[in-house]
């Protein structure tokens, strides 16, 4: 099962037709392997895009030296996901239909 | 169907067995066709939602074509439990299923929907392998015959929009173009993504206003109004291409185009917190704001023939 351990959100908000193109440029760099959870739309839209931690430190810093706002929406996907599998196998479920 | 936890994501052979159940509770008002099969075999399953009469005018609604979008396919098997409550006590609804039939299908995207619970929760696609390409899968949104090809999608097998080699080569597009054209008599066709809180209408790859832009224009300002009434949430609307982005391939553009009037295309709501991993406890009022939009195009629909 694929871990997306260190993996984090980051919502962008692009303030101006400039960072709308720098942060496209940023899913043509496909080293740095980010997925794209909402799409570049237009200026003061969230974006947001799921990173890796093998390159949160490159997209980071690509973002910060651009001057381009980010946050955090999620801090750790993988705790998430945990969490969200640990909800659903507490649950009693239904008995399953009599053949 | 009853003890069936709402409030709870399900496997798929969990929501494949709430569908049978539905059946077996309903059998008057509700059947199961398989209209085709999934590329690793899977049923794709339709509910039918009927009182009778053959060739009735009919609404499609489907969830789930994204397999990571969980909330689609559990806010869908929400809906499939509120035709059968519903019907008989709720007027308006009572009223659309003694003139037109009700399509569902809950997860119009099975193997990605499995992928997603077995080896990666993020999975998009389809699980169809690329020739040539180790990366695999098509996205299913990019796949119609309509402005296929075009900006706003990827030729690229390893991107999250590849829009595959060519127009309905996935077998789960495949099967629904075959069932509505076979059919001929939908009038409205919704479908339902998530997250970004929009309701939008053709078209997604073209500039141009449809032919009826007004008309849907105004009926989603109507629709999202009325989603609001229950929790606020509030909704943007207009057509595709100028709400989101340009859009290649998407399914409502095929079906606008087959002359189906009432195409519309959900995003359920955006919590900004959690993304696609939105929290269990959501999923029923996400259902239940949508209820009431779903309702309001139904209606029209059902009061506005073409």
């Amino acid at each position: 099962k694929e871990s997306f351990e260190g993996h984090q959100v980051l919502r962008i908000i692009p303030k101006d037709d400039i960072q709308l193109s720098l942060i496209k440029e940023l899913e043509d760099m496909i080293h740095f392997e980010v997925d794209f959870w909402k799409e570049v739309t237009r200026v003061n839209t969230p974006v947001d895009v799921r990173v890796p931690f093998h390159s949160l430190q490159s997209v980071k810093i690509y973002l910060e030296t651009q001057g381009i706002e980010y946050s955090i929406m999620i801090e750790d996907l993988q705790v998430m996901l945990d969490e969200e599998q640990k909800e659903m196998m507490s649950v009693a479920r239904a008995p399953e239909p009599r053949n | 169907t009853d003890s069936f936890d709402y409030t709870q994501y399900h496997t798929l052979s969990e929501i494949y067995s709430f569908q049978d159940m539905l059946v077996a509770e309903n059998p008057k008002l509700v059947s199961k066709i398989v209209i085709g099969q999934s590329y690793e075999n899977r049923p794709l399953n339709v509910l039918k939602f009927s009182t009778g009469g053959t060739n009735r005018p009919a609404i499609w609604i489907d969830t789930g074509i994204h397999a990571r979008e969980w909330i689609t396919q559990a806010s869908g098997t929400w809906f499939a439990k509120k035709l059968v409550t519903d019907y008989g006590t709720d007027p308006a609804l009572t009223a659309i299923l003694n003139n037109m039939d009700i399509f569902l299908e809950i997860s119009v995207n099975p193997d990605g929907f499995y992928y997603t619970h077995n080896n990666n929760r993020m999975w998009r696609k389809t699980r169809k392998p690329n020739s040539g390409s180790s990366c695999v899968g098509v996205d299913p949104n990019r796949n119609w015959d309509a402005g296929f090809g075009l900006p706003g999608a990827s030729g690229n097998p390893c991107s999250e929009t590849y829009h595959g080699p060519k127009a309905e080569s996935e077998s789960e597009v495949k099967a629904i173009v075959d069932f509505v054209k076979s059919h001929g008599n939908i009038k409205a066709f919704i479908s339902i993504h998530s997250y970004s809180q929009m309701l939008m209408y053709p078209f997604g790859y073209t500039t141009t206003p449809a032919k009826d832009d007004a008309e849907l224009h105004s009926l989603a300002e109507k629709a999202i109004t009325d989603l609001a009434s229950l929790y606020g949430t509030s909704y943007t609307y207009g057509s595709l291409i100028d709400t989101i982005y340009q859009a290649s391939g998407i399914t409502i553009d095929w079906t606008y185009n087959q002359g189906i009037k009432f195409s519309y295309t959900f995003e359920l709501r955006d919590t900004g917190r959690y993304g696609f991993i939105l929290p269990a406890n959501q999923i029923v009022p996400t259902a239940q704001e949508t209820w009431l939009a779903l309702m309001t195009i139904m209606d029209h629909t059902n009061k506005n023939p073409y």
